[in-house]
């Protein structure tokens, strides 16, 4: 994992109290190879390495510190730079817009946010499938709230979206939480760009997030920038963290958006939803 | 002469990142530039020639043959097995959660029913919500029998149901749409291999996404393990992604990607061409 390249390019800091610039610049090579090989895109790795070598020459480790631990250190905390200060989202008055991906989980994630707000705040929760494109979506959302007291709302046989959205919002708008689910989608197919900008429009949303899987690699940069062009993304959710993947690649997406990372999916169920907590998403991610 | 080098390093270093920004894993990208370095270094450079485009042509020239290693044609080996008698052909397919696996299930189905073959399909993931109603609604769009049950049925049981039908009724085709699941998570791979065991299916086919990163070699290699597959599926091939999960499966599984998936329409299936993946990479 990213932890082993890390500690590897660390390991030829054994011993050494100073290192000179031709060796930060060697480790900083390395440490690069590590973070691509976890799904880091080119830049971020840059920019993290280049942070390391900067402060590599200007701080010192502190007494008794090894130079192994001070660089790991300045690692873990430009990670945590990176991810940025949490954010809270209050359950009163909110309309959520989920976007992202084909099959990154924005269905089941909606189904866990409505649970979520619903049985830890006690407010009224209503959700929206606005997924036209694939078959069984309503269905999906329906089956996985049935247990639940939180209203479904969607027209199945209706193939416009943005109209179930309007229709949606008049129905239960009245609702503390209203959450949107819409179809997967890529920024390459015109039509569904052009269904997305027409739902934007119409949902009036105050919270848009990305879901994007765990596994997703280099293409979550251009993918996060597609969405953030279209309806400015305010928060990132990465899901099927309970798999093998470490979520580097939705790291990307947090860097081109600006958003924070404000939920993790741990499984297939609607309980298996996490507050995002950064030192836990880095640890995972350095394995 | 080619010597090793500062000048070699830097033009290599320049092709590494070029893969890794295509999502062409490490392990597998590590392998095949040692390869390429053995091959090239201490060989003649012709009068004029440039080493860039030397390099590139052996890098490219050793993806493809990763790609070509092992590969066979789907619809052909459909139709041989159908014309030997060897029917109902049992397909089955397997991969982690959201690849493509059940709009794949549809494709195939639609593209054999088009060349005038009887299909039955098996919705044995009887686990996921709107799961059946998914590829029910599927096969009544295609015109092609769905053996069901209820949510929450016994997928092996299912997938049983579903070649018995094709028995009786003298079906060419079943094609058991499974469940996604994580690799990591054992009672839901041992459930898999029980419904291998059960349905024991002529090809296994590993449905990945070509949005994965490294990831995708960790699915792949333990599909392997716990299965074996015979051939790969890469899906979402139309989008952002630039395929070299490709690369990193077949490197890591010695099994070849035999179909792509290029959409979300019932044509949208190819017959997976190593030069036209090539292509997509190095634009
Ligand atoms: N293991 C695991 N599976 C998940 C998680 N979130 C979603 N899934 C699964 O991933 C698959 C896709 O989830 P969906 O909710 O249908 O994804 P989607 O983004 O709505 O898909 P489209 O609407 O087709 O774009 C399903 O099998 C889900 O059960 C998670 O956190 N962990
Ligand atoms: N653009 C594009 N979308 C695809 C492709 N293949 C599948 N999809 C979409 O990806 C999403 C997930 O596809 P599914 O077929 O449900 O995936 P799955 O592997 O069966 O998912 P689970 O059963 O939940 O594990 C759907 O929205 C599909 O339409 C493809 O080749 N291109
Ligand atoms: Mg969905
Ligand atoms: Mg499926």
């Amino acid at each position: 994992g990213l932890k082993a390249g890390i500690f590897g390019a660390l390991s030829r800091l054994k011993g050494k109290r100073k290192l000179d610039e031709a060796e930060i610049k060697e480790l900083a090579k390395s440490i690069r190879r590590a973070l691509l090989e976890a799904d880091f895109n080119v830049r971020q790795s840059k920019e993290i390495t280049a942070r390391l070598e900067e402060r590599m020459v200007e701080e010192e480790p502190l007494p008794g510190v090894t130079l192994q631990t001070h660089a790991m250190n300045i690692i873990y905390t430009e990670l945590v730079r990176l991810l940025g200060p949490p954010k809270e989202i209050r359950p009163h008055n909110q309309t959520i817009l989920m976007v992202g991906l084909y099959g990154q989980g924005k269905t089941t994630t909606t189904a866990k946010l409505a649970e979520w707000w619903r049985r830890r705040h006690g407010v009224k929760v209503a959700v929206i499938e606005a997924d036209v494109q694939r078959p069984g979506a309503y269905a999906q959302l329906q089956q996985l709230l049935a247990d639940s007291p939180v209203e479904v709302y969607g027209e199945p046989e209706n193939n416009n979206a943005e109209e179930i959205v309007r229709n949606g919002l008049a129905q239960v708008g009245n609702a503390d939480v209203v959450i949107v689910d819409t179809a997967g989608r890529d920024r390459l197919d015109d039509e569904l760009q052009a269904e997305l900008e027409r739902i934007h429009k119409v949902a009036n949303a105050t919270e848009r997030f990305l879901v994007i899987d765990a596994q997703v690699g280099q293409a979550a940069g251009p993918v996060a920038a597609g969405f953030h062009e279209l309806v400015g993304i305010s928060g990132v959710i990465v899901t099927k963290l309970d798999g093998t993947a470490r979520g580097g690649g939705a790291l990307s997406a947090v860097a081109t958006t600006g958003a924070p990372i404000v939920f993790i999916g741990e499984g297939e169920k609607v309980a298996d939803l996490e507050k995002f907590e950064s030192d836990r998403f880095i640890s995972r991610l350095l394995g | 002469i080619i010597k090793d080098g500062p000048v070699f390093d830097e033009l290599l270093e320049e092709l590494e990142l070029v893969m890794l920004e295509a999502d062409m894993g490490s392990r597998a990208l590590a392998a095949v530039l040692v390869a390429l370095r053995s091959e090239l270094i201490g060989s003649r450079l012709r009068r004029g020639a440039d080493l860039t485009r030397v390099i590139e042509a052996s890098l490219k020239r050793a993806l493809r043959s990763l790609l070509s290693a092992g590969y066979w044609d789907f619809n052909a080996t459909i139709d041989q097995m159908v014309d030997a008698g060897d029917t109902p052909v049992i397909v089955m397919m397997v991969g982690v959660n959201g690849t493509g696996k059940t709009t794949t299930t549809a494709k195939i189905a639609h593209r054999l029913k088009e060349e005038g073959k009887t299909v039955i399909l098996a919705a044995a993931d009887t686990f996921r919500a709107g799961a059946i109603d998914q590829l029910e609604t599927h096969a009544e769009r295609i015109g092609v029998r769905c053996v069901s049950s209820e949510r929450g049925g016994d997928s092996a049981a299912i997938a049983r149901d579903a070649v018995e039908s094709a028995k009786a009724r003298g079906a060419d085709v079943v094609i058991i749409d499974t469940a996604g699941r994580m690799t990591n998570k054992i009672n839901l791979m041992n459930e898999l291999q029980k419904v291998h065991r059960v349905a024991q299916p002529h090809l296994v086919l590993f449905v990945g996404d070509a949005l994965a990163g490294n990831d995708a070699v960790e699915q792949a290699v333990e599909f392997q393990r716990t299965l074996k597959f015979d051939g790969a599926v890469l899906c979402k091939l139309d989008t952002d992604a630039k395929g070299g999960a490709a690369l990193s499966i077949a490197h890591a599984t010695g099994r070849p990607i035999v179909l792509a998936g290029v959409g979300q329409g019932y044509d949208d299936l190819q017959q997976f061409d190593p030069d036209w993946l090539l292509q997509m990479m190095f634009e």
